[in-house]
């Protein structure tokens, strides 16, 4: 049980360095066990450092930044541990147009061995979908199904 | 596995019944504000076992079922379908394709089937166990949840990585 | 002093009704005074129904509809209690185009009683703006300056 | 009154010395993620006396202070200037401009000038009494705050409407 924990953490820690660094395109990420001697109770503790900047505490980076961290972890988990889907809803919000470009492109590796459904405002995520799919609402409060054809 | 289709009817802003039939790949959902998109998520989540009303965004379990508005009045069932590809047989089942239904009425009454025959939510919560779907799973993430991965304390990280080892 | 409470609470619940319906082209929403015996330990309940749909708790909105209605709570309380400057670090970053639209008319008139500075990564928010300021970072991690012309 | 100018130096990302002229109406910020711009709203804050490091996104004093980069190496202090426009004088005060600074050391030692002349952070905390800046007031909304007005319990939100009275 605890060895099993323990392969799959090591798995997801060494995927998490590279895949925060493919999305920030350089910097630094560790997953740290905070209790190296009781395994059984340590916690798991993350450090980021976006390129070029000095290590510091997670709740000073950006909010950008933080959400490209944290989309960086849940890539590192699909990647080593790949479930049939995932569900993601506008987990991209608070990206710059420079980083959903990295994203997305992360994004096109990760839906080939995990479907992906993900609801978005952003362009540059509609832009790689395989298909696209719009919800409206009539003045009834009901909510439709519209299909959106996709001009590449 | 991939998810082929959901159907919802009754479910939330759902009042007319929608099926929307997903590819493999990435299936991008677009709208507006407040047109049902996130409803989706929640109804994925629910018929796949979700049990904590918090997390699908209601007060009362009676919240899942369609309201009525201004131009409709309230329906008396939600109803939401899953049906997924099982031709490599992850789910322990012989079907090459998997239906799971779950049913709620104003009463409180719930129903569940798997391929159309009743069995109970207990069923579907195991059938899921370590796929990393459902309950404690990491493959959905709701609306402004992503922050949650970063601010969770070390010890509540460990309990989501032992889901998925 | 649990006068002047009840007479900013009144204008504010007043202006309140009238900003919601500006905001999202309809619906109502009140501000109520959830124990109206005892005043002064009364808390304050929102109350928002958008345009055509069934009153609900506030948990069952949209992200983008729960945006639009503390956006115009805030708008209530400095219409009624203007401050000098308001600084706004993207908070209108969850609604769509169409809520962008009615948002950025609204701050328009919000700045002529307070001056606005929004932090912001939307084209719409920057097409109203009367000044523009550009943040950059070098790749010494050094935050600088850039003046952005206003190309009307 | 409406603010002129902030100068910023060695605080957070701002190690260069920076100065901002705004002007009345709406004035927009924008760039790239991780620039600095919600520092700039970090800044104000802390000029204006906050001093919960928790609210600056910090979690110690020292977080302020620009901490060097792989191009650069840290410094040993933080300042920041706000210059108001108070031709109209609603802070009580004679000068028709109003210029407010706070530094700080790593050593942890404040120093708070009005107008030049050092002064207490009581003094630049009770200047700001009852504008609706500084301390529980409405006018500073960080980023991903505007979501705590829905979510703050009704007796919280009443807290905040009795510093506006
Ligand atoms: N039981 C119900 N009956 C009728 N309508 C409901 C019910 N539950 C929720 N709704 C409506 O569904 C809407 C919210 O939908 P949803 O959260 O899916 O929006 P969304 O498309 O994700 O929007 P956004 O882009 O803002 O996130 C709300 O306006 C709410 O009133
Ligand atoms: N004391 C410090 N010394 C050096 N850099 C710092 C310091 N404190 C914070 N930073 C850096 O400032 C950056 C965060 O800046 P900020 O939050 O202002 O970004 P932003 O422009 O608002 O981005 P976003 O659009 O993502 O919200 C982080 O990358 C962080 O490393
Ligand atoms: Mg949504
Ligand atoms: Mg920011």
């Amino acid at each position: 049980m605890e060895e099993m924990f323990l392969n799959t953490f090591q798995r997801v820690k060494v995927e998490f360095q590279k895949v925060f660094v493919e999305l920030f395109g350089g910097g630094k990420a560790e997953l740290i066990l905070d209790d190296g001697e009781n395994l059984l109770d340590s916690g798991i503790e993350i450090i980021a450092q976006p390129p070029g900047k000095k290590l510091q505490n997670l709740t000073l980076l950006s909010g950008g930044e933080r959400a490209l961290t944290a989309i960086a972890l849940l890539f590192s988990i699909l990647n080593i541990k790949a479930t049939p889907f995932c569900i993601l809803d506008e987990i991209e919000a608070a990206l710059d147009d420079a980083n959903i470009d990295r994203f997305t492109r992360y994004l096109k590796k990760v839906s080939g061995h995990t479907q992906v459904i993900i609801i978005t405002h952003r362009k540059g995520t509609m832009e790689v979908a395989d298909a696209l799919y719009g919800i409206a609402m009539e003045e009834t409060a009901v909510s439709k199904l519209i299909t959106v054809k996709l001009e590449d | 596995m991939y998810l082929k289709r959901v159907e919802l009817q009754g479910f939330k802003s759902f009042a007319d019944r929608i099926e929307i039939e997903f590819q493999p790949g990435i299936n991008a959902i677009v709208g507006p504000n407040g047109s049902g998109k996130s409803n989706i998520t929640d109804a994925i989540r629910w018929v796949l076992g979700e049990q904590s009303i918090k997390t699908l965004r209601g007060s009362k379990l009676e919240d899942v079922i369609f309201a009525g508005s201004h131009g409709r009045r309230p329906m008396g069932m939600a109803e939401v379908s899953i049906i997924l590809d099982n031709s490599d047989h992850l789910l322990p089942l012989e079907y090459s394709e998997v239906c799971i239904t779950r049913r709620v009425f104003r009463s409180g009454e719930s129903e569940f089937y798997l391929n159309k025959v009743p069995c109970r939510l207990k069923d579907i919560q195991e059938l899921f166990m370590d796929t990393g779907i459902g309950k404690d799973g990491y493959s959905i993430i709701s609306q402004g949840e992503v922050d949650e991965f970063l601010i969770s304390r070390p010890e509540e990280r460990r309990l989501m990585f032992e889901e998925t080892a």
